[in-house]
């Protein structure tokens, strides 16, 4: 097809023609090339987690609902209020909002927002008889040069539990695995906890922000998360009996992580 | 070279938009233009024509706009045109063969957000500013 369609009225001077293909192919490194992109991604699937590009499409459509079509901005947004404004409206309709990260500012300075699908395919904490606990790990090395980690945090899913631990309390932990030990414990390091109702269904969300800038920082240490679950009278169990959905579960509902970023260098196209 | 043609067209003369003799010849060039004056068209650039929907998830395009036409005076109401232009536009009378009238782009810039895939199939949403030409004017 015709890669720019004239929609408007037509200048005289204008030449109306279908693109031919080596002037598509250089169309196309253009628009990547201001994208910020080496390459046409080619996304691979991770099974079926569709939970965060729904995520991703709620913003987006939250932030494009002021605009006109094709996500446009309006230029009073541009000052990063209307971004704020929207990420918020977001936030209360998706979980209950963090709190650290609804009264701090990066909201008002994040100019990108990328999630992160969990790589762990074999959930042995959500089989009966295996330890209390859960893994995650997530691939950042695809993130844009020159941006700056404001916020991270992950997500994962929370079903009502109406059998066995009916009117329990749960503490959901998430640590960050320091060393992988093969013959002893892992070292870990925790890095947020809630306390849920059994009764309770929604969004679980964590703050990895520290982590998440050690992981951008030095790759090498980003040996995924850990997640464990207790009674309140401090017995680990399953996170499966705490109505934490895994990888059996609904797929848009499957766990996954969300940074917050803001550019902090200006992109400059390479003169070729 | 303006400096040049300053004392060519002689000492008492000067490039002052004030100048009768010069303002005359502005009204005379507005007169005698008949080309379309420097508007902002639309045109739309598709992801879905580009082949890219397996990997852009929103927008399927967006409407970027161009500036095209004749920069001549007076403007249109809506539109300003910057001291370079006027200065652009009198050099021009001055030499029209070598010197080009000022230039139809873009005075103000919005920017469109884009959803898209990575290779390992995280989702990005990025503001990209200065994408969608918001009005076009005379530089």
């Amino acid at each position: 097809g015709s890669l720019l369609l004239d929609t408007g009225d037509m200048h005289s001077s204008f030449v109306h023609r279908r693109l031919k293909q080596h002037e598509k192919r250089d169309m196309q490194r253009e628009i990547l090339s201001i994208l910020g992109l080496p390459h046409r991604p080619r996304p691979h699937s991770h099974g079926k987690q569709d939970s965060a590009p729904l995520f991703m499409l709620d913003l987006y459509n939250a932030m494009s609902s002021g605009g006109s079509g094709g996500g446009e901005e309006e230029e009073e947004e541009e000052d990063g209020e209307g971004f704020s404004h929207r990420y918020r409206a977001v936030f209360t309709t998706q979980s209950p909002p963090l709190a650290s990260l609804q009264d701090s500012t990066f909201l008002n300075q994040a100019d990108m927002v990328m999630s992160f699908v969990n790589l762990v395919e074999h959930e042995k904490g959500f089989a009966l008889y295996q330890p209390h606990h859960q893994e995650y790990k997530f691939n950042l090395s695809q993130i844009p040069e020159g941006e700056a980690v404001t916020a991270a945090e992950f997500r994962i899913y929370k079903e009502w539990v109406r059998r066995h631990f009916e009117n329990e309390t749960f503490q959901i932990s998430i640590y960050q695995v320091l060393h992988e030990n093969v013959n002893s414990d892992t070292d870990l390091l925790l890095l947020d906890t809630r306390t849920v109702w059994a009764s309770e269904e929604g969004w679980q969300v964590f703050d990895i922000t520290a982590t998440s800038n050690l992981w951008v920082m030095s790759p090498q240490h980003n040996l995924g998360l850990q997640l464990h679950v207790q009674t309140i009278d401090g017995q680990g169990i399953n996170p499966k009996m705490a109505g934490l959905i895994g990888q059996h579960g609904p797929h848009d509902k499957q766990p996954f992580m969300v940074a917050f970023f803001k550019v902090s260098e200006v992109h400059i196209r390479t003169t070729r | 070279s303006v400096t040049s043609k300053r004392r060519h067209h002689g000492r008492t003369k000067s490039t002052s938009v004030q100048e009768s003799p010069r303002a005359a010849s502005l009204t005379e060039y507005n007169t005698s233009d008949q080309r379309q004056a420097c508007k902002k068209h639309e045109l739309y650039v598709s992801f879905r024509d580009l082949g890219w929907q397996d990997w852009i998830i929103a927008p399927e395009g967006y409407a970027a706009y161009y500036c095209d036409g004749e920069c001549s005076f007076p403007l249109n109401a809506h539109m300003n045109a910057t001291n370079h232009a006027i200065v652009q536009t009198l050099v021009h009378l001055m030499n029209p063969d070598y010197i080009p009238k000022p230039c139809c782009a873009p005075t103000k810039l919005n920017a469109i957000s884009v959803l898209f895939f990575d290779d390992s199939s995280n989702v990005i949403l990025k503001k990209y500013r200065n994408m969608v030409v918001r009005a076009c004017g005379c530089h």
